[in-house]
């Protein structure tokens, strides 16, 4: 299975078209791997993306660096995953 | 589960457990639902709708499908509670049992039933179908972008890696070109409703487009009344609108390309999120959450059922 390991789910806040533009750069560069969850739309609406770890820490400069703002909607989406799963477990052995 | 009564409506499912779930629901009311199978997936699953219908020859329907986004399992899950509702409150709830009595109901629970697979069996996190794409080492398509609506338009990915790559032409997808067989088959599809999750939205048409849809004041109205309803149950707001406005533009949607058919009553949920876990939305939530869009999905069934056209 897929693990997600330290992959933070992280919501992000653009104030104005400029910011939302700069979100939109993100999801252009590949390399980082980033799953946007919800879409960058417009300004004042969330943006929710996750990101693996080995990314984490560039995505959160660049934001920081243009002054946009996020909060962590997920600390651990593995840890979830595994919660999850131990639902469905405990239920079916039930 | 032996039955319908025994099955659990508060935990996830995995593709057998809900395939084997529409089979006793059949079984339970002969009467009153049918298993039609559309199609095979790209990996050869089954695709099946289940058919609502209190007889009469081809009457006019409502079609809803759930999980077209495999990894919004509480799409899926609301599906299953949606069919065993429909068959407690044929016959005990006057309003519904009116809207069975004049209308057939096509629930398709599991859109995408390839993907819903590899999100038990691999990646929890799949979104999209698992088509092959030549050429490319990335797999899958973006079955809310593979219509043919704006199809290739801005507003999706030509990137076979993108989790909104459109596809290779549009109904590329089997998952899609099943539903736009079986619609255009039975030519008597009156309200067409796609659900996903999350962000709590109730979105028509355009996606792809700017210029308003030209029954665009109607399907607002009709949209406030849903999210209305839906918010009578435990308050969760739902914002709605066209969704390029509301959200940003998607070409290749499904309700553009079912709006093009004519069907007027075409709408696209985004189901409720807490604002903490996403697509991963707790097990605890599944039947709130169908409880609040079947209150909004009656509304919306109710106005088809009174504004015949």
């Amino acid at each position: 299975k897929e693990n997600f390991v330290g992959h933070q789910v992280l919501q992000i806040s653009a104030v104005d078209e400029a910011q939302v533009q700069k979100v939109k750069q993100l999801e252009e560069l590949e390399h980082l791997q980033l799953d946007f969850w919800r879409g960058p739309a417009q300004p004042g609406s969330a943006t929710d993306v996750r990101v693996p770890f080995t990314s984490l820490q560039a995505v959160k400069i660049f934001l920081e660096a243009h002054g946009i703002r996020y909060r962590i909607l997920i600390e651990n989406v593995q840890a979830l995953l595994d919660e999850e799963q131990e639902q469905m477990f405990a239920f079916q052995s039930r | 589960a032996r039955s319908t009564g025994t099955f659990s409506y508060a935990t996830y499912h995995t593709l057998e457990e809900i395939y084997d779930f529409m089979d006793m629901l059949v079984v339970e009311h002969p009467q009153l639902v049918s298993k039609l199978q559309i199609g095979n997936t790209y990996e050869g699953r089954p695709i099946y709708v289940l058919k609502f219908s209190t007889g009469g020859n081809n009457r006019p329907a409502i079609w809803i499908d759930t999980g077209i986004h495999s990894r919004e399992w509480v799409t899926q899950a609301s599906g299953v509670w949606f069919a065993k509702k429909i068959t407690e409150d044929y016959g005990q709830d006057p309003a519904f049992t009116a809207i069975l009595d004049t209308m057939d109901i096509f629930l398709e629970i599991v859109t995408n039933p390839d993907g819903f697979a590899f999100t038990h069996s691999k990646n929890r996190l799949w979104r999209k179908t698992r088509s092959i794409t030549p050429g490319s080492s990335c797999v899958g398509a973006d079955p809310n972008r593979n219509w043919d609506a704006g199809f290739g338009m801005a507003g999706a990915s030509g990137n076979p890696c993108s989790e909104t790559y459109h596809g290779q032409f549009a109904n590329s997808e089997v998952e899609v070109k099943s539903i736009v067989d079986f619609v255009k088959d039975h030519g008597n599809i009156k309200a067409f409703i796609s659900i996903h999750s999350y962000s709590q939205l109730l979105l028509y048409p355009y996606g792809y487009k700017t210029e308003p849809a030209p029954d665009q004041n109607e399907l607002d109205r009709v949209a406030k009344s849903a999210v209305t309803a839906l918010a009578s149950l435990y308050g969760t707001k739902f914002t709605y609108g066209s969704i390029i406005k509301t959200i940003y533009q998607a070409s290749g949607s499904t309700v553009d390309w079912t709006y093009s058919q004519g069907i007027k009553y075409s709408f696209t949920f985004e189901l409720r999120d807490t604002g903490r876990y996403g697509f991963l939305l707790p097990a605890s939530q599944i039947i709130p959450s169908a409880q609040e869009t079947w209150l909004a999905l009656q509304a919306i069934m109710e106005y088809t059922v009174t504004h015949p056209y």
